[in-house]
Formats: structure tokens, sequence, C-alpha cells
């Protein structure tokens, strides 16, 4: 469902840092792949070339069909917002909206009611366990009670793909295991489709693939 | 050297939540405590108490015999820049200066020439594993390094406490080892104080003392 040919991505400070080098991979529709690699290795900006969120300096991605290189950047943009979600490194919630506002906001572009984009954002915030913070503010919130925000609306539009990029990194043991098996089961019992960048063996364990990066380069396929 | 006497902070949303509910703790000089809890306990809160970024509605926080509550606003931020070094849940970097110019930024206060300044700056960044990205600014660099940048910053002054809020969140396996091995180097060899807010069980390990919160309160003191 989603594949990346030669992809590159480099940054100049003087010299060229590559921070994505060479990089193919393809994604099956239903698969849960894990992402690991040293801080730096490049999983963020393989992420974000794999969102749309950036433009390679040479390469292209696909997702279901449609190359990112033949979209404008409006085309990219309502691709994301229909057939993507997203968890960012540092959650990127909507600082002026509610926890329940950030959830519903995926929805609100699809042809839903009111009422039933409003009590799927309730129930996905009460799946991670947060359904006495519907009312706060991001900055009203804990660390790990943001990226849950964060995951519950990556997972609100029932995405083509869900790309993750350290969703677990700010949650203790006994909340990391439980949003490991709601991605486990989301993944089995739905056929979601995960890209999830992790230091979090808990979530390599439930992937059907781990890819290892290092230097920009994609290691090894384990 | 630093101690929370009966420590109460709640945040009124239609009903009050007790963040930090009567929370008493004492930090020796030279020891290392690791505070833990589930994600929404209080941690980062009580942090933030004890760094005096925020004033508690009852009780007192003494660092080094001066008491927060007979200090003035100006007061309290110069008690921070001289004894204590943070690394903040979300690293909080200046974003418009370079990593070498963050972590030099704590010791231009003091009586330093500015060459050994700049030289320390580098020394830190470079035993945190970046010195050859000294002069990117935090948008160019990635997760795990602008909180690495963020850690060398909050040891720069050799502050009297570093209140550290999940160093090593966003860092893989091999560097969370090395840094967790050189808050345990630092605090053996030099006794830096450390507080630490961690998931992270390569921290706890090191601690003399693991402190455990929920619901706002200490748990137990093992
Ligand atoms: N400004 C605020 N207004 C209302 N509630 C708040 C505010 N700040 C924090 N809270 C609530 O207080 C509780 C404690 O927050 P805190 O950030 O200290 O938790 P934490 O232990 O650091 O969690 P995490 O491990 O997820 O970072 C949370 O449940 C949070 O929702
Ligand atoms: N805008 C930029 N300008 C210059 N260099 C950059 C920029 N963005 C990223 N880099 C560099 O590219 C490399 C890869 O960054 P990336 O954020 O993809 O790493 P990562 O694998 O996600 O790391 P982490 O696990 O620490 O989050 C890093 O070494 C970083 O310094
Ligand atoms: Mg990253
Ligand atoms: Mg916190």
């Amino acid at each position: 469902i989603l594949r990346a040919v030669n992809l590159n991505k480099a940054f100049f400070m003087g010299e060229a840092i590559y921070a994505v080098n060479n990089v193919s991979l393809t994604v099956g529709k239903g698969e849960f792949v894990a992402i690991v690699g040293p801080s730096g290795s490049g999983k963020s900006t393989l992420l974000s070339l794999l969102g749309g969120l950036d433009r390679p300096i040479s390469g292209d991605v696909i997702l279901d069909g449609q190359r990112y290189s033949k979209l404008s950047e409006n085309g990219l943009a309502l691709l994301r917002r229909r057939h993507l979600g997203f968890v960012f490194q540092f959650f990127n919630l909507i600082p002026h909206l509610s926890a329940l506002e950030n959830v519903a906001l995926p929805m609100r572009f699809n042809r839903l009611a009111r009422t039933a984009v409003t009590a799927r954002a309730q129930e996905l915030l009460e799946t991670v366990g947060l359904g006495s913070r519907l009312r706060h503010l991001p900055l009203q919130l804990s660390g790990g009670e943001q990226q849950r925000v964060a995951i519950a609306r990556a997972l609100a539009n029932n995405p083509a793909v869900v790309l993750a990029d350290e969703p677990t990194g700010n949650l203790d043991s006994k909340t990391r295991e439980e949003m490991a098996s709601l991605f486990e089961k989301l993944n089995r019992e739905q056929g979601q489709t995960f890209v999830v960048v992790t230091h979090d063996e808990g979530l390599t364990g439930c992937a059907h693939r781990v890819i290892h990066m290092r230097d920009g380069q994609i290691e090894k396929i384990a």
C-alpha cells in the first residue's frame, strides 16, 4: 500500500548531510512495520518523506497508487488528510483546541454528522485512558497524556496508513503496554497498517517486520 | 540540599485536580534520586515545583537553605540560573541559538572568559556525542539530538541540583545507556546531585533511591 523508491534527502550545513540515503521499502496493506535505529540515523526524516510532509531531493513515494512527485502541495495536503494518520515525535497538537477537538479535527472533513464525530472522538480518548481529560487543552495535559491524544487523533480517520514517530517515548511501562496492545489489536482486528518509528521493544515485538536504519540507510530487514 | 515540605498543587477544571497532593521529600547532597510513576501521576508538576518554575498552593521548597516562598520572581529566576540545571520533558531549547550557544547560555552569567565558556560547551556536546552538530539549530537536529543538547546544557553550570524530566525518552537503547553512564559517572566522580523523572530502567538502576508517585502522592520510597 505504501512504497518508497530510491529516496534521498540531504541537508546542507557546509557539507551535505544525507539524512536519508537511497532508501527503498515496501509496506503491504495490513502490515505492522517497526523502524528502529540510533538517534540521528534518519528515522524521522524518512517518516516525513513517507507522509509527504517533506520533499526528497530524488526518489518517490507511492501511496495506494498515487505518486507524491505528481501531486501539488494542495494535492499532498488532501492525501494526508484523507489517507494518513500521524503521531509526530513532538506530538504537534493544536494548542488552542481541547483534547476532544484535537481528535475530532481529522474527521471534520468527512461527511459524518457532528454527533457521530464527537462520539467517536470521545470513544478513542477513552480507549487511550483519557476519558476524564476531554476538555483539557494540550498545555493542561501531562507529556504522556498529550502523546496519547496524538495517538487517538492519528487513528480517528481510519487512515490507510498510520505513521507514528516514537508514539510511546513519554509513557510509563504500563501505559506503554496498553498502547502496544491497542496498536496490535487494531492491526489484527481491523487490518490497520502501521509504520512506527520506535525504541520500544513492546512495539517492535508486535511488528510483522523490523527495519533497521543507520546513517540514513536501511541496514537490514529482519 | 533540596527539601520539599507538604507541597500541594491543584488545577481547577470544574473540579480540583490535585496534580501534587501533600508531597514531602528530602534530597541529600550528592544523591541520585529517580522519580517514577504512571503517566499523569504528577511527576512533571512536582519537578516544576522543585525547580521554582511554578508556585505551590501550599507548602514550600528549600534549596541549600533558601526558602522559595521567601523569594520574589526575580529571586527565583536568579536561584535557578545559578544553582539548578533543567532538562524539560520537551527539551525547551532556544530555537534561534545553535547547539553550542544553547549549552553556553547558562555559563554566560558567570565570570568565565568567553573562550573558556565555548570550550566547555563544546566539550559537553562532544561528551553527549554531538561534536559534529555544534552549529545546528534545534530545528535542524533529530529528537534525540535535541534531547542530548538539553542534557549538556543542564550540566553546563555545575549546578547544585540537576532536575531532569524524561531525559532519555527519545533515545535509542545504546544512546540511553551512554546517557545513564554519563549521569552515573558525574554523580560518582563529581558528586553531582540528580533528581530524574524517568521511565528508563537504565537510569533507575543507577539511582540511590527510587521514589514512586501515584495520583499526586508519593507511594513509597524504596
Ligand atoms: N495546567 C493544567 N491544568 C489542568 N490540569 C493539569 C495541568 N497540568 C497538569 N494537569 C494534570 O495534572 C496531572 C499531572 O500532570 P503531570 O504533567 O505532572 O504528570 P506526569 O506524571 O509528568 O505525567 P507524564 O508521565 O505523562 O509526563 C495530569 O493528570 C494532568 O492532566
Ligand atoms: N533541517 C535539518 N538541517 C540539517 N540537518 C538536519 C536537519 N534535520 C535533520 N538533520 C540531521 O539529519 C539526521 C537525521 O535526523 P532524524 O531526525 O531523521 O533522525 P532520527 O533517526 O529521527 O533521530 P532520533 O531517534 O534522535 O529522533 C540527524 O543527524 C540530524 O542532525
Ligand atoms: Mg526522530
Ligand atoms: Mg511529565
